[in-house]
C-alpha cells in the first residue's frame, strides 16, 4: 500500500463496535460510573443516553477533579453527582465514512475516538493501539 | 525520509526529559499519589526511587483496584498503603540508544515508555502521541 491508499481507506474494517465499548447511561451516578471505569480498566469511557447517542467523555480524572476538596478527596459526594455534570460534553468524533487520514489527525491528541453513524447514533471507537498497529504494518512491508 | 531512516532514527530527540514528567517516589503514599494523578491530569506515571531509579509505574486504575471493597471504594484505607504495594513493578522501558522502531514496537501495547540510560537511571519517557506525531509526518511527505 502506498501513503495515499493507507490514508484513503475507510475507517469501518477498525472500528470496535458498540457491544465491546465500556460505557455509562446519562444519568448515572458518579459513584456508579467511578465503578464501571475501575472494574473495567479503562480511563476514559463514552456516555451515551438510552438511545444509543453519543452524550459525552467520561474519565477517572474528571471524577476525582469534581471532588478534590481542600484537605481531602471527598468520596461521599459521589453517590450525588451524575455523570452529565462532570463529562466532557465536547466530543471530537468520527463518522462512519471518515478515513483514516481524518482519525490519524485526531489521534496525535486523542487516545480514542468515538464513531457515529448519521442519525448520530454511537457505532464504536477507534483507538491509538488500532491506528498505530496499521501504520506499524504499513511502514514494515 | 524512507521506512528503513524513520525506524533507524535514534530515539534521543523524542523523548520528553525527566523534569517534565510527573512523578511519584517509592515509599509516597496511594493517597499522595492518588493526588499527584489527579492534579496533573495523567492516568499513569513513573514511580522513582531517591537515585532516579525507576521502580514501577502506578496507574489510578491500580490504586482504586486495590480498594475495591464489597460495598464501596474504601478510600480511608489509602493513607496506610504504599504506592509500591500496588504499583507494577514489571516495566518494559526503553535504552537511550534503542531505535524508533523498537519504540513503535512497544507502543502498540503501552500508552507510554520510560527511558533509562545504561546506568538505569531515569532519562525521560516517549509517548504515543509523539510517535504518532513522527508517523504522520512520515506518511504525509
Ligand atoms: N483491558 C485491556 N486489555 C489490554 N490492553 C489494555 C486494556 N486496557 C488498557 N489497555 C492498554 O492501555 C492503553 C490505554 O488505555 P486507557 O484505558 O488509558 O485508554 C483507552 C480507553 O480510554 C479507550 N478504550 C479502549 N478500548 C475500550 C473499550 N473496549 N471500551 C471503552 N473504552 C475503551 O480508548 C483508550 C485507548 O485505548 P488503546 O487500546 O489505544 O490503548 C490502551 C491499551 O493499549
Ligand atoms: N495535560 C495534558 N495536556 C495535553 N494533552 C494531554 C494531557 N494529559 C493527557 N493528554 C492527552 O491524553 C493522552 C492520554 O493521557 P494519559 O494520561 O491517559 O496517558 C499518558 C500518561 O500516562 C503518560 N504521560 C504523558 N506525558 C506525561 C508527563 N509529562 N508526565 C507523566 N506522565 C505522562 O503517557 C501517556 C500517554 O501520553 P500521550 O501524550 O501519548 O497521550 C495523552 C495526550 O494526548
Amino acid at each position: 500500500t502506498n501513503n495515499r491508499a493507507l490514508l484513503d481507506m475507510p475507517i469501518k474494517d477498525f472500528i470496535i463496535s458498540s457491544e465491546k465499548v465500556a460505557h455509562v447511561q446519562s444519568g448515572n451516578s458518579a459513584e456508579h460510573a467511578l465503578l464501571v471505569l475501575t472494574k473495567t480498566g479503562y480511563s476514559s469511557i463514552p456516555v451515551l443516553d438510552v438511545k444509543y447517542r453519543l452524550k459525552g467523555l467520561l474519565s477517572t480524572k474528571m471524577i476525582t477533579e469534581s471532588i478534590l476538596g481542600l484537605e481531602r478527596i471527598e468520596y461521599d459526594k459521589l453517590a450525588d453527582i451524575r455523570v452529565d455534570e462532570v463529562m466532557n460534553q465536547e466530543v471530537v468524533y468520527l463518522k462512519v465514512s471518515d478515513t483514516f487520514q481524518r482519525a490519524l489527525d485526531l489521534v496525535i491528541n486523542h487516545a480514542f475516538l468515538c464513531v457515529v453513524d448519521d442519525e448520530g447514533t454511537f457505532v464504536g471507537i477507534m483507538t491509538r493501539r488500532i491506528i498505530l498497529k496499521q501504520l506499524k504494518k504499513y511502514i514494515y512491508q
